[in-house]
């Protein structure tokens, strides 16, 4: 499973947060405009965050985040 | 499995509720307008719930939270 | 495989029932109106039942409950 | 694999009868008018009878019991 | 693998037949006018009968028995 | 996977050819008209033989038999 | 996987032919006008023959015998 | 995975090709003008070729061979 | 998986490029016009190259060769 | 899994992000313009970033990058 | 996985990426226009690029190179 995210501005941020009984940030990658990132899920990244300006494609549609 | 989360307002609450026999909060994710969280089902999380105006994308289709 | 429950009115109760030989509640879930549940059936939950005003999103379509 | 049965009356009957040799009534988890039950096939229960009126929602679609 | 019976008339009959070696009936599930029953191809279950009027529903669609 | 059998007429046969390097019939199920058998293909059942007037639903498609 | 085929004259016949380094027919079934066979491929079988006027159902359509 | 051959004229052959290291023919079946062959890929074969007026049935649709 | 190809020239070449490490051909499958080969990858085979007048078949759709 | 990028720019970068505890760069891949490059995600690569001006192909459809 | 490569010009160039820590060229597959390549990822390859005036038909759909 992955996730794509278009950066539509610059200081796009998609945070990975930490699988387990703790949930916390462990990485945070920034996006400038028009670059474009695809995360997957993984043994270390059971949810993420996405701050700023972008287009999300998942399985389940679009969303235009911070609109 | 994942469900995404799209904040349409300040002060949005993703809560993970634990696994197992016991089921409690151990988790609340804050999210400010506009921001979007994907969330995994994890060996920690076998449940969730979300508090404040949002929309909940999962495969059962698009839900408005808090209309 | 996960269920979505969205509760649209105050008291909204997710039932969960134990998983064996015996067949009992483990854990009651309120939900207040507006807010929205997605449940796993797990380790411990091999069934479930939903009271009060509410939608349930499941595989096979959309319910209204309490109606 | 699960099942759902909204109950519209109530004193709808959920039977759960038991996997295995032997074939009886393991549990009987009664519904009121607007109530909602989930219920998987498990390692105890292998068939489900459900009595009284209600709509029962499954794999091969939807089915009015008791009319 | 489930089916599901409705029973159309009292004195339905729902007959599991063993799996293995051997073919005869382990068990006779009478169903009256309005119930309905969902059972599941098992260890001890490996082909059914059905007499009596009601409605089959399988993957491969829907059966009028005894008609 | 399993195959639906209804009898149209009296005296149908369903019949089981057994698995393995020989082939012979292990169980032969009579059906009288209106009767519906389900059966599946197992350890012991790898093939079948159906004889008089009959419908057989598959994942093939619907077939009459003996027309 | 199974194919199932109506033998629309006397005298179809449906081989089996052996799977491994040889092969030959380990199995040669009669079927007469109007019967119908559902056959498995299986450890024995890894191959078929039909002769006769049949119809054959299998997942990539429907298809005339020795017409 | 099979495919499926009906033989349009006398003398189609169908060869199985060894799976391994080496490619090599292991076997030719020979159809007569209706006839219909059903061959898996297996443990030994790992490719085929056709030759002859046949009609070629598989997952990727039809194709008519020799004309 | 498996791909289809039919010849329609003579002189068609499929080529089998070997597994692993090193990429060379393994073998070399002539078809002469209307013939047909279905191939498998394979431990051996991880790649293919076809040279000549011909029609491909894939789960991709369909290619023409050479034209 | 895997995604195509096809550069429609010279200097299009495809970057693989480790995957682990740690997040950072293993590898930049420089596109001419009308190269296309397809990627899976592997053992070592659990996310990626496409800066420059391409066309990104995935399962959730066609994303225009750097417009 | 596979994809399909067809050369529209001589001098394509299907380049395997290595799989692991370490991502370097290790065989380029030249194709002559009317060539088609089918190439699998695979425990040595978990990225290729292709050079030169080609279509990619892939499960994401097709891509023209090199325009
Ligand atoms: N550490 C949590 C992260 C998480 C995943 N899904 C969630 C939903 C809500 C809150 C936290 C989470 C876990 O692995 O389970
Ligand atoms: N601790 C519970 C959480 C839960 C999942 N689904 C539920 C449905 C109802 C109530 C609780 C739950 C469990 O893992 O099973
Ligand atoms: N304890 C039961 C709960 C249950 C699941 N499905 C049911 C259907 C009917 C009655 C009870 C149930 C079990 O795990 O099997
Ligand atoms: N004890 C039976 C219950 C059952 C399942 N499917 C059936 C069909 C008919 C009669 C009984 C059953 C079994 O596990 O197999
Ligand atoms: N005892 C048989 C029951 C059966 C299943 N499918 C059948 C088809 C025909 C006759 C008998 C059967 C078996 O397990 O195989
Ligand atoms: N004993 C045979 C039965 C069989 C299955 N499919 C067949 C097709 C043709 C002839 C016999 C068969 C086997 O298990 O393989
Ligand atoms: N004995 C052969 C039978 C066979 C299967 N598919 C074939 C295709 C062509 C020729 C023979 C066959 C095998 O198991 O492989
Ligand atoms: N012996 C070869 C046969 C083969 C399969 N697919 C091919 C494609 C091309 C040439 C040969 C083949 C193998 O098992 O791999
Ligand atoms: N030996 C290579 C063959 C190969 C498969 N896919 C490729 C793509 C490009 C170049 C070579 C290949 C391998 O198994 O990986
Ligand atoms: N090292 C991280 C890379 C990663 C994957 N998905 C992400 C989403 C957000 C941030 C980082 C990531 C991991 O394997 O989990
Ligand atoms: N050696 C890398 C090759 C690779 C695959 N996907 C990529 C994406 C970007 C950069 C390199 C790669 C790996 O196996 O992971």
């Amino acid at each position: 499973d992955y996730i794509v995210i278009k950066a539509k501005d610059n200081g796009v941020q998609v945070i990975g947060l930490t699988r387990g009984n703790d949930t916390r940030l462990h990485h945070t990658e920034k996006l400038d405009k028009g670059e474009v990132m695809i995360a997957q899920f993984t043994e270390h990244t059971s949810a993420m965050k996405i701050r700023g300006k972008a287009t999300l494609y998942t399985k389940h549609g679009e969303v235009e985040i911070d609109e």
